[in-house]
């Protein structure tokens, strides 16, 4: 009769190490490979690794096309998260996939503190036809975005992406910056939507939920980009992000190219976890 | 936190009388799993609950009225000493510093960090721009150099030329250090590190850094040892510690390439660099 300790354990250890060289984190993986040992021994004869997957996609919130939702009225996207995560850049790549579904996009540089951050977007919008709104280096970036705002609802445009200084979650001032940014959004945008995401770089360990938790307690995360997964990283983090949270990954990052950008499948990533 | 949680073993184990090896398992597994959620590798992880359960099972700790003491006093020693034990002294100033390391690790602002560092030191620092792909890379190291008053070096031409005549402008206007603060690249991006190997090998500098952000995962491992592997490092820098991550990506990098941590960035003005000091990073990654 097949126990499971003697037909798993060197298993189970294996699918640990996957789990845990991933970013999964240790409380998670435990939780996730006690599950596994019990679904098992309700059904033996499923194997290890498919259960596992099973417990781990259960986990994630029910696929969806972000994009398609964008193609559906008009919308602000407030673009957040830490320093170098890839905001920026996945602001350049997003704002593409949406010109070429039809729509009219405007970009909007709400970083006026880094150096040459408004410089950087301006390239990406010259890159894929989008124009940028803009102030000075040191303009306060709630006065950007009410222009950003007020230039859109003139021209009738379909977008607005604003992107945001990078900052850690730990600081009240820049975080409290940022509240002021979403307020004047809220106030100013009449019938669009607002998106907030939050880019999360793939490489992070798990300070990535502390940067969820922070970010979503002051500004309320309705999706998350997650870059760099191109690299060797597996992203793991982001099933304890879902499973805490209940905050979606709608994106994700796989270069610095324009075209490096695809939705989040859930499948994909979950298989991805095990190579 | 850890040392509540070793305590909270012990006064169990007090009430029972004699401590025994389940004992010191059970410590380990806490140990574990604070390394774990501190970011530390988990191979690395296991390496170092090796070495504390050797130390651990000695007779001293096993009979000793405070055990719980020992034992924390054996976790912060060793992973202190493999952090990098004493804090290393000023090497003077070096002739060329080359910045290298993943997207977004910090890089360019660590280069003018490291230009106001060195002037404090009596050097006449030259930033040099070898990043030539990121849109408006040239223009924030100039935006940068313009900040603090140092000379960035530019041209139009591939990333390897410009590095080998910034060196050779450096040299004959008597610049030193000078700063290559070059592309963000991934470790598995063959053409990218074939780059940063030949921009070695044309320039030779006497300091290469590895920037490293702070909150990186397990990922540590594989970054630190495929960059090792292509270039000669001689240092890691630490960026972002101004955050709330652990840190353990320290601790990893450090195990794996066996190169100190000799600075640690906390913040984004340019004066917000700070040495490494082995047992902040320590109890802060014990947490
Ligand atoms: N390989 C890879 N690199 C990426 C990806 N997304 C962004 N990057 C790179 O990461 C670096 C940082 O990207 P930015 O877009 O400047 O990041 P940011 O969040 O706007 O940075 P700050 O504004 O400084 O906080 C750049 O070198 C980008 O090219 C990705 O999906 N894959
Ligand atoms: N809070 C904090 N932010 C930092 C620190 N070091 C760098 N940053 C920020 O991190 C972001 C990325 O910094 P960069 O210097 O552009 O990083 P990089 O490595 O040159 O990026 P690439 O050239 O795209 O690879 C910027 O927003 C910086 O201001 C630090 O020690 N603390
Ligand atoms: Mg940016
Ligand atoms: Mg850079």
């Amino acid at each position: 009769k097949r126990s499971f300790s003697n037909v798993s354990a060197e298993h189970l250890e294996e699918l640990e190490i996957a789990l845990l060289s991933a970013d999964v984190g240790p409380k998670t993986t435990e939780r996730l490979l006690e599950e596994v040992k019990t679904k098992w021994k309700l059904s033996p004869d499923e194997r290890l690794s498919i259960l596992l997957k099973n417990s781990i996609t259960s986990l994630l919130p029910p696929s969806f096309n972000v994009i398609d939702r964008f193609l559906q009225g008009k919308w602000v996207i407030l673009v957040i998260g830490v320093n170098g995560s890839g905001k920026t850049t996945t602001i350049g790549k997003l704002g593409k996939i949406l010109r070429d579904r039809g729509k009219s996009v405007i970009f909007v540089a709400g970083d006026t503190f880094r150096a040459a951050a408004i410089e950087q977007l301006e390239i990406w919008g010259e890159r894929v036809g989008i124009p940028v709104i803009k102030h000075r280096e040191g303009a306060d970036p709630g006065a950007v975005a009410f222009d950003g705002l007020k230039s859109a609802k003139a021209r009738g445009i379909d977008i607005v992406i604003v992107d945001t200084a990078g900052r850690l979650h730990t600081k009240y001032n820049l975080m409290e910056e940022l509240k002021k940014v979403k307020r004047v959004i809220e106030r100013e945008r009449e019938d669009y939507q607002l998106y907030t995401l939050l880019v999360i770089d793939a490489t992070t360990g798990q300070n990535a939920i502390n940067q969820a938790r922070m970010f979503n307690e002051s500004l309320n995360i309705d999706g998350i980009a997650i870059t760099k997964l191109d690299g060797t990283a597996k992203g793991g983090v982001i099933i304890s992000i879902a499973s805490e949270l209940k905050i979606p990954v709608v994106l994700v990052g796989v270069g610095e190219g324009v075209e490096d950008m695809q939705g989040f499948n859930s499948k994909e990533f979950v298989d991805a976890l095990f190579w | 936190v850890l040392t509540q949680k070793i305590q909270n073993i012990f006064d169990r184990i007090k009430r029972r009388g004699k401590l025994s090896e389940a004992d010191i398992q059970e410590v380990l597994r806490e140990i574990r799993i604070t390394l774990l959620e501190a970011d530390v590798n988990y191979k690395v992880v296991k390496d170092f609950l090796e070495k504390v359960k050797e130390k651990a099972l000695q007779e001293s700790v096993l009979k000793s009225i405070s055990p719980s003491e020992q034992i924390l006093k054996i976790i912060y020693e060793e992973l202190t000493s493999m952090l990098g034990g004493e804090v290393k002294t000023d090497k003077g100033l070096p002739s060329v510093i080359m910045l290298i390391g993943l997207q977004g690790s910090g890089k360019t602002t660590t280069a003018g960090k490291l230009a106001v560092y060195y002037r404090k030191r009596q050097g006449r620092p030259l930033l040099v721009a070898c990043d030539t792909r990121r849109p408006a890379a040239i223009q924030q190291l100039e935006v940068i150099g313009n900040s603090i008053n140092v000379p960035v070096y530019k041209e139009n031409t591939d990333p390897i030329s410009i590095a080998v005549n910034a060196v050779k402008f450096a040299k004959e206007k008597v610049y030193m250090p000078v700063i290559l603060d070059t592309s963000g690249r991934l470790h598995i991006d063959e053409d990218l590190m074939d780059e940063l190997r030949k921009t070695y090998e044309s320039v030779k500098p006497q300091e290469v850094f590895l920037v490293v952000d702070a909150m990186t995962g397990q990922d540590a491992v594989n970054i630190g040892e495929s960059f090792a592997k292509v270039v000669p490092l001689t240092g890691i820098i630490l960026t972002k510690m101004d955050g709330d991550a652990r840190g353990g990506s320290a601790l990893s990098m450090r195990a794996v390439t066996g190169v100190p941590i000799v600075f640690i960035g906390v913040g984004e003005k340019f004066d917000a660099i700070e040495p490494f000091y082995p047992d902040r990073i320590a109890s802060r990654i014990l947490g």
